[in-house]
């Protein structure tokens, strides 16, 4: 399988962070996600989508990424309420 | 499931079309009575009601929109696709329960060809967020954060175990003594005509048979047409529904006379989609009809010509339409048909004479197809695989492979 490219990588952690997979990085701190989480946050959002829980942004990943879906955030611990708590 | 962490502390509750649709099928009354009924589904299941209020004046819990963009909250819509729809969780804030849908997304019930997003299985979805469900990863749950398509008839609809579960989790069972069910009034929505006037009378094609108009890759897609009817297949490999689509209704300007699609691509550069019918051809951008008819000879082709298969080939950037045994080319970053042409066909080593169509997968190889084979070009070759040609079915249209096509004749075996 083909490594995803720069920009899938990062539309992917656009899309997680917007639905809750990934905390939204706090603008006072400079942070780094750790490949660990990142691939954490990948499985989960495989599992929702019933998708194989590789942990990588395959092909069919960013392609599920791209289907048409409600706004909410699939998960509403402290990353998904960050969107509720602002609204 | 998953639970939202807030509930409603009531057993009644209002609910109100604030806003419809714009530019849709469905009129008001449809869509009053499509969120009627799906509001329902969940009230059967927790003894919950819902009562519409008419008036403008009058609050209700669930005030229901229909938006575009940026709508004053923290979820603003992004055209047609993408994000379809949101509600907000039960509360005490004004905006509790609130539910918006996004207003450029075309909206359909019913329809019988996948065709548009169904308003009714979006609604169940977004109500269950009003009454504080989370979304779910079980597999048949609504309560999924993508789209899954139409659900059914509304009057029939029931909810899978996973979203039984949660609701009650939050707001109990319905009563089970015989006397205390509730009824469920026999709701006789009014059906939108899923046909229009100029629908076509013909009986929906067996996409297994093969042997379409035209084939061709639109953004990753792939469209496959035949007379009025069109199938789409997404980049996983997946149909977005095995039931066609109607090619009058999609491609909105096509002039009704127009009953075959001989050939169809998507143009390098603009992304403008050509699709041919006859000596003409037709410019949409997105799905809309730009401009009027144009003839073929402004592709370099002798006036009265006609196509049975037009793509862009992105190794050279150029275009190639083929009639029969030749095939022309056209250079669009130049405007002008290439000189020398047309050539024969044969230099496209092992591809079947007059193809159905032509087109470029999304890994960059280029597919002949006819009947109810198709030949591989490895990308950037003029060479067939050696493996060609293969049935259509299996790979393409998610048709059986033992039996495809049984009718079909042997397939011409590439020259060798």
């Amino acid at each position: 399988a083909s490594e995803p490219s720069a920009q899938d990588v990062s539309l992917g952690v656009d899309w997680l962070r917007l639905y809750g997979y990934l905390p939204t990085p706090d603008p006072a701190q400079a942070q780094l996600q750790s490949p660990e989480k990142l691939r954490d946050a990948i499985k989960v959002m495989q599992r929702f989508a019933g998708l194989p829980e590789t942990g990588r942004l395959d092909k069919r990943t960013i392609e599920t990424m791209h289907k048409p879906r409600c706004s909410l955030p699939d998960v509403l611990g402290p990353a998904g309420l960050v969107r509720r708590r602002r609204r | 499931y998953a639970l939202s962490g807030s509930v409603w502390r009531k057993r009644i509750l209002t609910w109100r079309v604030q806003s419809f649709p714009q530019s849709s099928l469905l009129n008001p009354q449809i869509v009053r009575t499509l969120m009627s009924y799906a509001l329902t589904v969940w009230g059967v299941e927790s003894g919950l009601t819902f009562q519409e209020v008419n008036s403008q004046h009058q609050e209700a819990d669930i005030l229901i929109d229909f938006a575009r963009a940026y709508h004053q909250d923290s979820y603003p819509f992004d055209g047609l696709g993408g994000t379809l729809a949101h509600a907000f969780f039960p509360g005490e804030h004004p905006i509790s329960g609130d539910t918006h849908f996004d207003d450029e997304e075309i909206w359909t019930f019913g329809s019988q060809d996948g065709e548009g997003t169904d308003l009714f299985a979006v609604a169940v979805h977004e109500f269950g967020h009003a009454l504080g469900l989370g979304h779910s990863s079980a597999p048949n749950s609504i309560m999924r954060p993508f789209y899954q398509g139409p659900v059914g008839d509304p009057d029939k609809y029931r909810l899978s175990q996973d979203d039984r579960d949660g609701l009650q989790q939050l707001y109990g069972k319905v009563p089970q003594t015989p006397n205390d069910q509730p009824t469920r009034k026999p709701l006789i929505p009014p059906r939108p005509s899923v046909l229009p006037p100029d629908s076509p009378s013909a009986p929906v094609p067996d996409r297994c048979e093969g042997s379409f108009d035209a084939i061709a890759n639109i953004r990753g897609e792939t469209f496959f047409f035949k007379g009025p009817w069109f199938w789409r297949l997404q980049p996983s490999g997946q149909l977005v529904s095995p039931r066609p689509a109607r090619v009058h209704r999609f491609w909105e300007g096509l002039p009704s006379h127009v009953r075959v699609i001989q050939a169809a691509y998507a143009r390098r550069g603009d992304g403008r989609i050509l699709l041919f019918s006859g000596p003409q051809f037709w410019v949409f951008r997105e799905r809309q009809l730009e401009g009027a008819a144009r003839p073929l000879e402004e592709l370099g082709l002798p006036p009265g010509e006609v196509v049975d298969a037009a793509f862009s080939w992105p190794f050279n950037g150029k275009t190639y339409l083929i009639r029969g045994q030749q095939y022309w080319r056209y250079d669009e970053a130049a405007s002008r048909p290439d000189p020398g042409y047309p050539r024969d066909l044969s230099l496209w080593e092992g591809a079947p004479p007059a193809p159905d169509d032509v087109t470029v997968g999304n890994t960059g190889d280029t597919f002949f197809f006819k009947g109810a084979h198709y030949w591989r070009f490895p990308k950037g070759s003029v060479k067939t695989a050696p493996d060609s040609p293969q049935p259509m079915g299996p790979k393409w249209l998610d048709c059986p492979a033992p039996d495809f096509v049984p009718h079909t004749p042997e397939p011409r075996k590439p020259t060798p």
